[in-house]
Parts: C-alpha cells; structure tokens; sequence
C-alpha cells in the first residue's frame, strides 16, 4: 500500500481534479483506492456527488481524538473506490492540532492501522492550498508527493518553495524517506505560449520526474464537478477522460514495484 | 480610510490577481493605497516585480512582536502605491499566532495605528487560499470583504462556507462590522455555458453585492505576472485593463462616502 499526498499550497492549480480523476481511474483498472480529503472546502467530496456533512465522517475527529480512520470510511458508488469525506471542521482541526504535542504527525498516526490492515493498493490524499498544519500533516504522512502544477507562472513560482517544506519535512526526522515522486501539468492550453514556456522550464529542472501526461484544460473538466462525476463518468471519450486514463497508466507504470 | 480584505478559501480565483490590479487602477486614479501581502507565496509581491526577501520586509514580524506594520512599508515604482511584502515566513506566523491569547486581533492591532496615521484612502490585504490563521485575522482585522469568484462550479460552493465564516467572525465580537461588500466575478469565459450559470446563480442569491464589472479570462492577464507587471503596465489596452480600470471605477463609486 502507498499513501500518496497530491499536494501543491499554490491554489487552483487542479489538486482535487486530479486526486478524484486519478482515483477513479485507478479504480476501473481494478487498483484498490481510498481517496481522503483533506480541504474542509470538501471539494473532492463533492466532486463524486457526496457531502461530508451527511455521511457525518471525516479526518476531523482522528486528527484531534483516538477515534480511527477506519470508521470514517464510506463506500462510493465506484467498485474499488472509497472516500473519507472533508468537512468544514477541518478549519477548526487546524488550530487545535497547532496546540498539541505532536502537531506534525497526527495523521501518520491516525493511518497507521490502515497501513498494517487495510487491503488497499494506494490511499490519495486531497491537500489544501496552503503550508498549514494540515498539509504537513499530509506530507508527514505520506510515502510520496504528487504535485499537480497548472502551466501558469504564479504556479511555477510555487514549485521551489514546495520543494523547500518537502526537504524540511524529510530533515526534521517527521518522514524521512518522503520524496517528491512526481509532477503533473494540468490545464495545459495550446493556444498559449505561456503553457510551452512554464512545461519547458519544468522539464528542465525537474527531468523524469515530470509526468509525459499533460492534462489539457478542457471545458468539460470544469463542467464534471457540478454534476458530482469523475470525468470518465461525465465524458467518457474525450480529452479530459483520455488524458486522466492515461495518466493512470503511467501511475501504475511507476509503481510496478509497489 | 479603509481596509479591504480580498478574500476567498476557494484557491486560484483570482485575489491576487485582482488585489494588484484594482490597487495599480486605483494609484493611477490618484488614490493612495497601500497593498499587504499576507501569503505566504508573495504572488502580489513578485507581480509587482519585487520580493520580500530583498526588502527583508513583510507583516511577520508585526504578527508575533511589537514590530510595527510602519516600518514595513516599502514604495513601489508606481506613485500612490505602497506595499508591505510577503514572504514565506508567513507560514510560520500561523502556528505562532494559534498559540497566542489573542490569535484572532494580531492583525488588527498591528494595524490600528496606521488607521489613525497613515494618509492612505485604501489598505488592499491580499489573503492566503484558506481558513486557517492568516485568513481570519485578515477578516477580524477588515471593513470589509470584496471576494473574487471564478466562473465555475467549486467556486460557487465555496461562497457558502465564505459568508458563514464572516457571519462568525461578526458574531464572536472580533469585527462586529464586518460585511460582505463586494462580489467580483473573475475569469469569465463567454465560450462557455458554465460561466454563464455561475454569474446568473451569484448575482439571484447576492444580488447587488455583486460588482457589474466582470473581469474576461485573457491570456495577457495569464502572462503579465512573470513580467512583474499589473495590467495597466502590461497591456495598456486590452480587456485585461479596461476590465480592471471599469473596476477601479465602480469600487469608487461605491466608497464615494469613504
Ligand atoms: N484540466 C482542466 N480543464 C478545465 N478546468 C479545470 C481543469 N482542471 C481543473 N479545472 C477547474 O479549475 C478549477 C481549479 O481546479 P481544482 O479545484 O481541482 O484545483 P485545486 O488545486 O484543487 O484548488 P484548491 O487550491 O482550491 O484546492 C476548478 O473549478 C476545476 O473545475
Ligand atoms: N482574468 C484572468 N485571465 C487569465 N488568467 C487569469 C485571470 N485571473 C487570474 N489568472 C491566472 O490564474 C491563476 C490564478 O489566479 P491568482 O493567482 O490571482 O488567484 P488566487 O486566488 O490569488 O490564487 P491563490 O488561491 O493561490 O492565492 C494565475 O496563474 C493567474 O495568472
Ligand atoms: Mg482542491
Ligand atoms: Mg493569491
């Protein structure tokens, strides 16, 4: 099982597109996933048509209570695809988690069992834009780091000081082996020079690491979320769902091993 | 003078956007404005083309000491516009301030004095993509709220969680004043239905809060920031600048008593 943090603090940059896209991918090539979402925004959440409220689960109680992960699980309409839900009390976990102890490794902890007893192929966890508790929390958690970058300049700007927190995180003894595993272009536009510009400058300082995927922006992928589908629900043959599927091979392509 | 909190939890909607290009159209029609980078990212700083690591600048200090927001204060190139910096320390001042009595009024105290001293019609507060530290005192520390809304679905649902968030900030005391003054759709795309039924959903439930002016989604907008260059200076006449000159224009209008 790997526990991945999709995780960028730049905001809109296509986290949570991607963390659901890729999940439900993952998922009908018959991968095994639970996606956690971290954003009291609960985007992802609603993303797959569900809300964070009604189930009445969330990290927030784990992150600041002995309460499990594990009861927070609830199945999806997807084979193969389960959700801990976000929920806008995960405002409030931050500021009482910042008072504890322990403050960086909550949520390593609160997963731990999941890691020793859940029969999961990968957990995704859907971060916040921020460089708050509960994104560290994330990557304190995680084997790995997915960052989700849009082709935009404020975004490219972002890349070094994430790549700074993954580094501090990795030297402060909270995950040692943490790695940034992979970056994905999203919302690459072909009508602009800009997109060529900042993919070419990525490429260049970050190598393999960059995904050969690129997601294009596509009007349908904006459209999906309003009606609570992953895109290969919502447009099954388009660009959006082509590009997602073939960013899950690749996913599984890097994780032969695992 | 007023303070104007440019706030949305909801990431890549364009505050920052909007912050450095409405206080750049706001100098140009000789208001004196002062812009405060509160993320930690310093995307309004480096879109001015500075960085607050240079100017060894920013509202860290005035958050977790007596250091005043006065000697932040750093001229831009531009007349009538002033900015005090951001920079990455700022992720830290949100675990400092959590731990503090006051964690809520750090920000409005530092600012209390240039309220009473400072000749300045406008304070701009550019905020983080969050609800965590920063975000609230941002909100505790304002008149009010102008938020920039993206034409597309997550967005809409944030504003919900943006205004309960303001209706607590009013209600525990901190800033019983605190309004929601303004709506300000952004990166509206004519190609698309999406656009459309968000502008139409806003403005049925917000009504005249929301700004007339609609900012376009433009390439140029997309591009001028890796130029370290507000619109006006980019491209002088574009849709980009006479979408935020039109801006600039109805803001004033609306704080004519101001
Ligand atoms: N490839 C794409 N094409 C078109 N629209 C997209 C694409 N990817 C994401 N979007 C839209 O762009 C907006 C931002 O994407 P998303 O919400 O996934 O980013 P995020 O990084 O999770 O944001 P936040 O920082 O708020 O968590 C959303 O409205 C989403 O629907
Ligand atoms: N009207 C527009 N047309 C085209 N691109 C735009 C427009 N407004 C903003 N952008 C671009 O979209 C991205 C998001 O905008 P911006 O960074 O201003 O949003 P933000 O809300 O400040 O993000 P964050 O939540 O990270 O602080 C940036 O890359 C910006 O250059
Ligand atoms: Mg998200
Ligand atoms: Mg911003």
């Amino acid at each position: 099982m790997k526990i991945i943090a999709i995780a960028n603090q730049k905001g809109g940059v296509g986290k949570t597109t991607t963390a659901v896209n890729l999940a439900a991918c993952l998922a009908s090539k018959r991968k095994r996933v639970l996606l956690i979402d971290l954003d009291p925004q609960a985007n992802a959440t609603s993303a797959l048509g569900m809300s964070g409220e009604e189930e009445g689960k969330s990290m927030y109680q784990p992150l600041i209570s002995e309460a499990t992960a594990a009861d927070q699980i609830v199945a999806t309409r997807f084979d193969n695809l389960w959700i801990i839900p976000g929920d806008i009390n995960l405002a409030g976990a931050e500021i009482e988690v910042a008072r504890q102890e322990e403050h960086l490794t909550r949520l390593r902890t609160a997963l731990e069992p999941l890691r020793q007893g859940a029969p999961l192929d990968f957990v995704l966890l859907d971060c916040p834009p921020s460089l708050g508790i509960l994104m560290t929390n994330a990557l304190a958690a995680a084997d790995e780091i997915l960052v989700p970058i849009q082709c935009e300049y404020f975004a490219l700007e972002g890349l070094s000081k994430i790549d700074h927190v993954i580094h501090q995180i990795a030297d402060s003894g909270a995950n040692p082996g943490l790695r940034l595993a992979g970056i994905i272009m999203t919302m690459f536009d072909v009508r602009t020079n800009l997109s060529s510009q900042v993919v070419e400058e990525v490429r260049k300082h970050f190598g393999d690491t960059v995904y050969k995927t690129m997601v294009p922006r596509t009007v349908r992928l904006g459209e999906a979320p309003s009606f609570g589908k992953p895109i290969i629900e919502y447009e099954p043959v388009g660009a959006g769902a082509i590009a997602y599927n073939a960013l899950a091979k690749e996913f599984i392509a890097r994780h032969r091993e695992g």
